[in-house]
């Protein structure tokens, strides 16, 4: 089973047409193996991304350079999954 | 095991199997009112079922909701769950909820993307696509929300086999997505086609693929914005609504699309819930919530569609 530890999934907001390309090109940066929850569309539009462990740092670094704010959705990917099967083996019981 | 739909824990996430063998107590359960339909098997032999609320009649104007096509969206499925539950226990009761099943009949895929919903049970929890092979790749699978005959291959996809918006090889490629193609199709009589997803909030129609406005837009943000505001009484959750295309991005091969060019007016795609920043992993202790607030908004749209016969 595919674990997601330590995956980080950040909210990212743009401000103008400059950083919403510059945020829609990291999708097709492969190595980076980022997963678009919510995927770019406009301005001012909530982006939401899931990045690898080993990725986050230089993500956050590439964003915090380019001046574009993002907050850190989810810390832990997979604990929060690992509540989420915790609630499920509870109600069976 | 859950011994029957009455038991059931509507709050809980479930697997493909605890679904499946829900359905079975529920259809039987229901009174005669509800049926269950293989309308296909997916890409691993799974069954794809469907479930059939009528009250009689022949070939009766109907209504298509589909729950999940997205395989990780599992709020979509649970809230479809206590949906149907709800239908059942409201026919007789409710006006609107007796109306409608009086006049028109109501199908429901209740797991619209059974490979990958298991896929995300056993293997990775946030897989989105089919599980299909197809030639000349490793990667596996398909958005099947890119696979149908609307502009199919067109912007807003990826020709890329291993991207999560792959609209696969052909149009109709996908096993999952040929089974609604051919349902629909035959049935002939369908008066409303809506796809529920999840997460962000947001109700849409046609267009995704282009901006082009449909020739019924006034009524259908009318309609929109008036399920969206009983939507929102329930429990203040904020939708915003539109054309796909200018609400999120463009996007080519979708269910909505497909089935509005195929002349069913009212096609919608509901975005459900996440108010607390949780993305795919809403948890559980939501389920309930989203679906009272979705079925509030959904009725909307069905009293809607039953006043206004085309």
């Amino acid at each position: 089973q595919k674990t997601f530890i330590g995956d980080q999934v950040l909210r990212i907001t743009v401000n103008n047409e400059e950083q919403l390309a510059l945020v829609s090109s990291l999708q097709e940066q492969e190595h980076l193996n980022i997963d678009f929850w919510l995927e770019p569309s406009k301005p001012l539009l909530p982006i939401d991304i899931q990045v690898p462990r080993e990725h986050v740092q230089s993500v956050k670094a590439l964003l915090e350079f380019n001046g574009v704010s993002y907050s850190t959705l989810i810390e832990d990917l997979q604990a929060l999954m690992d509540e989420e099967e915790k609630e499920m083996v509870l109600s069976h019981h | 095991k859950e011994r029957n739909s009455q038991t059931f824990n509507y709050a809980s996430y479930h697997t493909l199997d605890e679904i499946y063998t829900w359905m079975d107590s529920f259809v039987a359960s229901s009174s005669g009112l509800v049926s269950k339909l293989q309308i296909g098997t997916t890409f691993e032999n799974r069954p794809i079922y469907v479930l059939r609320f009528s009250t009689g009649g022949v070939n009766r104007p109907a209504i298509w909701i589909n729950f999940g096509i997205h395989a990780r969206e599992w709020i979509s499925p649970a809230t479809s769950l206590w949906f149907a539950n709800k239908l059942v226990s409201e026919y007789g009761k409710d006006s609107s909820v007796s109306s409608l099943l009086n006049t028109m009949d109501l199908y429901l895929e209740i797991v619209t993307n059974p490979d990958g919903y298991s896929f995300t049970h056993t293997n990775n929890r946030m897989w989105r696509k089919t599980r299909s092979n197809h030639a000349g790749t490793s990667c596996k699978g398909v958005d099947p929300n890119r696979n149908f005959d609307a502009n199919f291959g067109g912007p807003g996809a990826s020709g890329n086999a291993c991207s999560s918006t792959y609209y696969g090889p052909y149009v109709n490629s996908e096993k999952e997505v040929k089974a609604i193609v051919d349902f629909v199709t035959n049935h002939g009589n369908f008066k409303s086609f809506i796809d529920v997803h999840s997460y962000s909030q947001l109700l849409m129609f046609p267009y995704g693929y282009t901006s082009t406005k449909p020739k019924d837009y006034n009524e259908l943000m009318e309609l929109s914005k008036k399920s969206i505001t009983a939507l929102a009484s329930v429990h203040g959750t904020k939708y915003r609504y539109g054309p796909i295309l200018t609400t999120i991005y463009q996007s080519s091969g979708s269910s909505i699309d497909w089935a509005y060019d195929q002349g069913i007016k009212y096609a919608f795609c509901f975005e459900l819930r996440d108010t607390g920043r949780y993305g795919f992993i809403l948890p559980a202790n939501q389920i309930i919530a989203t679906a009272e607030e979705t079925y509030v908004g959904l009725m909307e749209i069905l009293d809607h569609v039953r006043l206004n016969p085309y």
